[in-house]
């Protein structure tokens, strides 16, 4: 404690010392703030010590995520070795607005078109957008028929080119996804981070309705607003580079060598000695 | 002296309960040296768990014990680390013996949510420490 006249007098207090917080061993010593040194994560973790996020993710949302990172991850959190994906980021955005331009059509299964914004601050600049979906799950407990087919009509209202006839695809009886990524890939390039889209749906059976399920036209006003994932690529060098990992052997933990015109080569395997 | 040898031949060479591999082990890998422990933490401890979702369980783990002299090719170590230790016993003791430090590590997932809410699953490099090496 510091007494009145500024010598500081140490009182080593058990409780105190069992409480010091982790993140004061990173504070720098003078204090100051550079949390620029810390790599990304320590730099997110600093910044939120034991603080909960503002906002609460869609349950829904989060369910999906957590399926991916069970296909993606050990119960220990080690990536397994996969060559399917090359992004070490995926990021998933809930709409911060939505509001029904107009009512849905029940007759011929068109859908409202939705007005929805989505905010993609948390993308870094060194995140590169190798691949993006609008992701709809069905808000429905009767499972929609499996041979739905879709088409839909998506426009980006940032985007330069004109509304584009994108496919749908069902991922199973839960899931459907829309590819948007070259709608989507230019905005992100140039470091747009607020994306406003309108979305029309037209869905017709393959086969009859569903045997338990409402007769007539598909109901499909139940889709609940969509989430847009992001698969990203992060460059930095804290991030895991799977394609880099697969190809060359990485020393511990160093970067990779200089050849003697200063060039920056990938670290080879070494040969045994 | 083959009846003694004969007798001797009977008794035992060695006791029923030693383990060869276990002898061998002992100068193999002598106790309290350089090598990879396991530091089990769950994010609740660190109070993160409100925002980082998965893993539950994290062991970064960590490399702790003594450099033996001549550490050779088993910690992947460069001569550098026997010129370092020569210097520390026979020229000046105030240059640190060779450290028992991380080698190399592997990479973990993490999945969080973001201040915004949004979900992030990201990879990140050099999380959790595989192997261990004097330097």
């Amino acid at each position: 404690s510091q007494t009145f006249g500024g010598e500081a007098k140490i009182t080593p207090n058990a409780e105190s010392e069992s409480e010091v917080d982790p993140w004061s061993l990173l504070q720098l010593v003078d204090g100051a703030d550079r949390s620029g040194l810390f790599p990304p994560l320590f730099k997110v973790l600093s910044d939120r010590r034991g603080e909960s996020p503002k906002l609460q993710p869609d349950s829904r949302a989060l369910y999906y995520m957590k399926k991916l990172y069970k296909a993606y991850a050990t119960k220990e959190g080690v990536p397994k070795s996969s060559k399917s994906h090359l992004h070490n980021t995926v990021r998933l955005f809930t709409p911060s607005t939505q509001n029904k331009q107009a009512s849905g059509d029940q007759v011929t299964g068109l859908l409202p078109s939705d007005a929805l914004q989505f905010n993609l601050d948390r993308v870094a600049a060194v995140e590169h957008l190798l691949k993006s979906v609008l992701l709809y799950t069905f808000n429905t407990s009767i499972p929609p028929p499996s041979a739905l087919t879709c088409l839909c009509i998506l426009a980006i209202h940032e985007s330069r080119s004109s509304p584009a006839p994108l496919s749908c695809t069902l991922k199973n009886h839960k899931w459907m996804e829309i590819d948007v990524t070259s709608l989507l890939q230019p905005l992100v390039d140039s470091s747009e981070r607020s994306i406003h889209t309108t979305v029309n749906f037209t869905c017709w059976l393959a086969q009859p309705p569903h045997p338990s399920g409402p007769e007539g036209p598909l109901h499909m006003s139940r889709l609940v607003p969509p989430s847009l994932i992001l698969y990203l690529n992060d460059t930095s060098a804290q991030a895991y580079h799977r394609w880099y990992s697969l190809h060359y052997q990485r020393g511990p933990a160093q970067g990779p060598d200089l050849d003697r015109r200063g060039t920056e080569t990938p670290r080879l395997s070494r040969h045994p000695r | 002296g083959q009846e003694v040898l004969s007798s001797e031949s009977k008794k035992p060479l060695l006791p029923t309960s030693f383990n060869l591999s276990e002898y061998f082990r002992q100068f193999f890998f002598p106790p309290g040296e350089c090598e990879l422990h396991d530091f089990r933490l769950s994010f609740r401890q660190l109070k993160w768990d409100n925002w980082i979702v998965a893993p539950h369980r994290y062991n970064p783990r960590f490399c702790k014990g003594d450099c033996p002299r001549a550490v050779r090719h088993r910690y992947g170590s460069p001569v550098h680390t026997m010129v370092q230790n020569i210097i520390y016993e026979k020229l000046d003791s105030s240059v640190p013996r060779p450290s028992c430090v991380p080698g190399k590590y592997s990479p973990l997932s993490v999945l969080t949510i973001e201040p915004d809410g949004s979900i992030a699953y990201k990879e990140y490099e050099d999380m959790i420490a595989t192997k261990c090496t004097c330097r």
